[in-house]
């Protein structure tokens, strides 16, 4: 029996070994070299399994390497929507989120509902305001949005645009 | 999307997801991640799991739930059940899915269909692991 233990993820997707640059490469492993000492050190001094994973978990958000708060995906409008959710084993009590915009840290409100609400799941402004409710911090949509994601927005509106009024296309 | 599983000194385990989700999607969609069964789920008996990948799928497959149910009522080990997770339905359901797990022992198991999965585990006064395709 481990005393305790943690184990994270930051997303899987289908890339190949030499796809990724050495620089993406190294802040990812970097990233999740840091998160997991994030949640290990609550463990190594006794603290739960809930916070840590919540530890964990906070390290990712803010870090814009990752695919959950600051630097996530953007939507079709070009916008930054969060959902989360963290499950304690013992009590099988739940909290969790859907479609939130400006919680800095989706998974620390998860942990609020989790603890203070008699629902399981809160979604829109809904969320938010059991956010500002709990005192949580709330961000601009600037600061979800990292150049590179806005970028990778960019070409697609681009694409799909192209697609539009690419000679022929408009033929029915 | 990023997670994490954890098992406490007090025999505690836990369950967290979060994630901006798919890239494009349209405003409004809510994916796995909050869905509890389906991309995150937590039992003391048998063990956490949080999914990543295309969150339609997991959601339909229900794939947090079913690495518990094959652990607690068909006694799959928990690489097992998660492997098994990874493969279900996949006829019916397409799409990129990872799955992090761990047991009741704070052993832990990564199963993923996309060759690359951006992971790390550390157990107590063990060395620390972080791989991507290894």
């Amino acid at each position: 029996m481990k005393k305790y233990a943690i184990a994270i993820h930051a997303g899987a997707e289908t890339l190949k070994p030499g796809e990724l640059d050495k620089k993406k490469e190294e802040a990812y492993r970097q990233g999740l070299a840091d998160a997991l000492k994030e949640g290990y050190d609550v463990l190594g001094k006794g603290g739960s399994a809930l916070d840590a994973v919540e530890a964990a978990v906070n390290s990712m958000e803010r870090n814009p390497m990752f695919n959950a708060g600051r630097g996530a995906s953007l939507t079709q409008r070009g916008e930054t929507e969060f959902d989360a959710a963290i499950m304690d084993g013992n009590t099988l009590r739940v909290g969790a989120v859907g479609g939130v915009r400006y919680v800095q840290h989706p998974i620390s409100l998860a942990k609020v509902i989790l603890q203070k609400c008699k629902h399981c799941l809160l979604v829109g402004t809904g969320a938010e305001e059991f956010a500002l409710a709990n005192n949580l911090p709330l961000k601009g949509p600037e600061y979800f949005v990292t150049p590179e994601k806005r970028e990778a927005w960019l070409d697609k509106q681009q694409e799909k645009a192209g697609k539009k009024a690419m000679p022929g296309s408009m033929t029915d | 999307t990023v997670g994490a599983v954890a098992l406490d000194i007090n025999g505690n385990l836990a369950a967290a997801t979060s994630t901006g989700g798919l890239t494009n999607q349209m405003k409004g969609r809510v994916g796995d991640t909050p869905i509890i069964g389906g991309g995150t789920f937590a039992n003391n008996e048998v063990c956490a799991v949080s999914c990543t990948g295309e969150g339609e799928a997991i959601m339909r497959g229900v794939l947090a739930h079913e690495v518990y149910a094959m652990m607690k009522y068909a006694d799959n080990s928990l690489q097992s059940a998660t492997e098994k997770a990874i493969q279900l339905h996949a006829d019916k359901l397409k799409g990129d899915r990872g799955i992090l797990s761990m047991d009741t022992t704070g052993k832990a198991a990564f199963g993923f269909n996309t060759g690359f999965m951006k992971r790390g585990y550390q157990a107590a006064d063990e060395e620390p692991f972080v791989a991507l395709w290894e």
